[in-house]
């Protein structure tokens, strides 16, 4: 899995519509002035992961996600956000009992080699008669996890538009350590409170990641 | 499962003391498991020796070095179990120079695998980012994202 | 006594005000006494509205905001009382760096009656300080503490 | 009462005799690299006002304020710090009673006015007889305040160098916010948790300032 892409809208202080788009790899840093937003970027992502608890969110009931207005603007009725991964892993999985046949049929056709889409296409339907339309190595799986509240209460977990549990998506992420005991998103000032906390509680960062 | 416990925990205390001697320039950190009557309830003591000083408890580390050898340990978990990105709020607050320059260098070692997000204040760190964001409020109350740097090409306004 | 307490808290109220609007360059901030039926139970809630924002509880500050409001509230108890001297380890490390311009200028107002001693990483707040001790650690482990900057004068190794 | 010097001899990293020079007001910035020793500067100034609490001092037990060696050099047996003071009140209040009788007697000798000393000495002695020679209006009272501990456990406080309880040094900073919940001492990390602590907390910090 890589990040691709983050949109947020009517959650917290992003009232409209806002994204944040990555390549995958390397280091993004996010600047501005105490109080713009920064951290609220943080909680989004915790949130769509699944976050539970209103106070790890740095609020008192769940709603306080929802952008509550300012002097000129009116509150909104639901907060979103969106994630954008692309499952690198995916073309492996289909491709895994046809790769080696495939492997055959390039040889008798053209130059073998991966990335090279136009010409397997060919070469596959000249001996064996399968499509494979999503085959193109460049082509990657793109997975879209999102989860929205509304004022109402009702909340709702999405992947790739169709409603879905809370439990789909902690599959799709179990073992990256973006669990519940997630060590892969640090909160502001939690660096340091990572060695004071008991020996036990400790013990449940490794856990995550075994 | 115990065994796969036992497993993590040997692979990551292999990293913990590298990443640890990467972030201090030398020195020596290693984890190890308190002593329990039941394995399964045993937690995990930091060993935390900074360059030039006597071995110690963590109690004792200063500000700077208790956030260093956490990130040391976070890193160590991530060599071992890579997530598909990572989310740094603030976490070069507490450090001088020379540990921000050590912290940025590690992390743009571990950045082809996985996807760092460092909200920060510190221009050293900003400066070690190829990628930048800045976030506004313009409208009073009202977040609005900027693109500043883009791998050194153009900013583009982050909105639809 | 209830008294004492009670003329202490409409005082630091309004210090607290004034010291509030100076640090945020606007905006209000107030303690408000907390309902209880016997009055000497009765906790501090502290509303804090940032410039352009509305009214809102404390715990959705974000975490600069949030020691600014802190370091407002302790200003406006220095009024009341002051000390013969304040330490202040750090403060700045959440703070942007229009927000450590307000701060130092503030402390500097407050510092004919007062000695600050503020330990720091941040080349602003050095900047605002006529005094400077660096503390160095040359020999592995043992501090020793070099005057930097002494009202402009020449420095001197401060130890006997 | 102003800080005119700290003092710091065996207590945590400061092995060898180090002070502080101030002059009663202004800022003074301390720093240096992580680890060094600046918060145990702080420290030091908490213990000497009386912290009772070793894990306040960031320690497991008191012990844990000496000096405890480094490769090249042995453990101490003491930790010591003093804080020197300056009494600006001081000479208010002898001069009270004779400030009046004083006033009188200079106007008939010679020029009036605050901080002439000669002068005002000629007069006192030629109507009154009374000499009061620390009078001086350039001289201060210091006040010396001191803590040690041992290995041993033994531990004192003193007072200009006699030893003192420690009620004795709480009394010389009552209502100047460096009591026990002194609002005076910001440890490091402690800004942004003043905050978030309960309502009934915060009542302490004005409490200590009533
Ligand atoms: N539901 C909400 N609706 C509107 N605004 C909100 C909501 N929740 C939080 N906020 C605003 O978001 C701001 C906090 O943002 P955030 O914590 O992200 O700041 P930050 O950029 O991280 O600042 P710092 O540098 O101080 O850490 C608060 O001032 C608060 O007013
Ligand atoms: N009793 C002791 N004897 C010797 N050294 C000690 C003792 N107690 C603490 N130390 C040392 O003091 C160091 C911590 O110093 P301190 O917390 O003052 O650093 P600092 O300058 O505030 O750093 P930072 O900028 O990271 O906050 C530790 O590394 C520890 O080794
Ligand atoms: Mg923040
Ligand atoms: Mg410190």
């Amino acid at each position: 899995l890589k990040l691709k892409k983050v949109e947020l809208v009517g959650f917290k202080s992003f009232c409209d519509r806002s994204e944040l788009l990555f390549n995958g790899g390397g280091i993004t840093a996010i600047v501005g002035p105490n109080g713009c937003g920064k951290s609220n970027i943080s909680d989004a992502i915790n949130w769509v992961l699944g976050e539970q608890s209103a106070k790890s969110l740095r609020g008192g009931s769940m709603q306080d996600v929802i952008f509550n207005g300012t002097r000129d603007r009116q509150p909104t009725g639901m907060a979103e956000v969106s994630l954008t991964l692309i499952d690198t892993d995916y073309h492996e999985e289909p491709r895994d009992e046809a790769e080696a046949v495939e492997a055959v049929v390039v040889m008798e056709g053209g130059e073998a080699g991966p990335g090279n889409g136009t010409n397997r296409s060919n070469a596959t339907s000249g001996t064996i008669g399968h499509r494979y339309p999503h085959r193109d190595k460049g082509e990657h799986r793109e997975v879209v996890v999102s989860r929205r509240l509304f004022r109402s209460g009702e909340s709702e977990y999405l992947l790739n538009g169709k409603v879905c549990r809370l439990r789909d998506i902690q599959e799709l992420f179990m073992g990256t350590g973006l669990g519940p005991e997630s060590y892969a998103i640090i909160e502001q000032g939690r660096i340091g409170q990572i060695l004071s906390s008991k020996p036990y509680e400790r013990r449940a960062l490794i856990e995550e990641a075994a | 499962s115990r065994q796969q416990f036992n497993e993590a925990f040997e692979a990551i205390n292999v990293n913990f003391q590298e990443t640890f001697r990467t972030l201090f320039g030398g020195g020596f950190g290693m984890m190890r498991l308190t002593e329990a009557a039941n394995a399964a309830d045993a937690g995990i003591d930091v060993i935390a020796q900074p360059p030039g000083k006597r071995l110690q408890n963590v109690l004792l580390l200063s500000g700077g070095e208790k956030a260093l050898t956490a990130l040391a340990l976070l890193f160590a978990i991530f060599r071992h179990q890579p997530s598909p990105f990572c989310v740094l709020d603030e976490v070069d607050a507490p450090l001088d120079d020379s540990n921000i320059g050590r912290f940025t260098e590690l992390v743009r070692q571990m950045s082809p695998n996985t996807q760092f997000i460092v909200i920060t204040h510190s221009k050293k760190t900003m400066e070690a980012a190829p990628v930048l964001y800045g976030v506004t409020m313009q409208e009073p109350g009202i977040s609005k994202l900027v693109s500043v740097k883009f791998n050194g090409s153009q900013p583009h306004a982050a909105v639809n």
